[in-house]
């Protein structure tokens, strides 16, 4: 038996919003801590990590734990049937089930949906706990822009970190360009940007990818992005009291 | 020129 209920259900459908032109089908995992999620682009280049921590539902059960296999877009046209104000509910009475049930409930209306799930047998990548040798936080919505604006630019996008902040520079055929973002401890926590440079990285992205998962900015005022020099890239959205939505973004390198 | 690498490059299976 597993139930799960969001207060706010719109914050569920800004997760699947962020992630579904990342992924196709993915394994939803419920256990006694919570959900979680973790799925690869299909060329492997990204990888989509998703925990939702059960402290953070309305209502949690999970007496077993339980792999739901589901296909991100048919999600996505079950969720449209609700408002962004509704409670949702994830609920399964079986062991091994294969439906999941929907509940949208809102001051006026109740609606009840069943998805059905699908066997998905994916690899899992063992993604090791990393000491990142460079950490920013920064506000969300400036990262967007840059990667939007330097996207336009060139389709790769370097970061470079240094004791003094972050740069992003692109160097494209019609020209290059490079935007520095500077230090700033304002006390307004949004607009704050925050460096940790033990070692300073320069590496390059492919910035379609920031820009497919940015939609994530809805989620959170602030994004962490956390480098090593020759390591994939994490970008992370904290998911206020309940968890957070990483991407992991392989480098591309000089051949 | 640069060269898009996977990440299974980086990570292993589990």
């Amino acid at each position: 038996m597993f139930e799960a209920k969001f207060e706010d259900g719109g914050l569920f459908k800004k997760i699947v919003e962020a992630i579904k032109e990342l992924v196709k089908n993915v394994n939803l995992e419920a256990n006694g801590t919570g959900i979680s999620l973790q799925a690869m682009d299909t060329s492997h280049v990204a990888l989509v990590a998703l925990q939702l921590n059960e402290k953070g539902f309305k209502k949690y059960r999970c007496e077993k734990s339980l792999t739901m296999g589901l296909s991100i877009e048919n999600l996505q046209k079950i969720l449209k049937c609700s408002g962004n104000d509704d409670q949702i509910t994830l609920r399964t009475q079986d062991e091994e089930p294969t439906t999941l049930s929907f509940t949208f409930e809102s001051k006026n209306r109740i609606s009840e949906f069943q998805l059905n799930l699908m066997s998905l047998d994916q690899e899992q990548l063992g993604v090791p706990d990393t000491e990142y040798s460079s950490v920013v936080r920064m506000p969300s919505n400036e990262f967007t822009k840059i990667c939007r604006e330097l996207g336009n630019i060139n389709e790769a996008i370097g970061i470079e970190t240094s004791k003094e902040g972050i740069k992003f520079y692109v160097k494209g055929d019609i020209g290059e360009g490079q935007v520095s973002v500077k230090i700033n401890d304002t006390e307004k926590p949004e607009e704050r940007v925050e460096c940790e440079v033990d070692e300073p990285v320069n590496l390059s992205f492919a910035v379609r990818y920031f820009n497919l998962f940015n939609k994530a900015s809805a989620l959170s005022s602030q994004v962490i992005l956390s480098m090593s020099q020759d390591q994939p890239l994490v970008i992370e959205y904290i998911i206020e009291e309940m968890g957070s939505l990483k991407l992991y973004l392989a480098p591309k390198i000089n051949d | 020129k640069l060269i898009q690498v996977i990440l299974g490059y980086y990570y292993s299976n589990n």
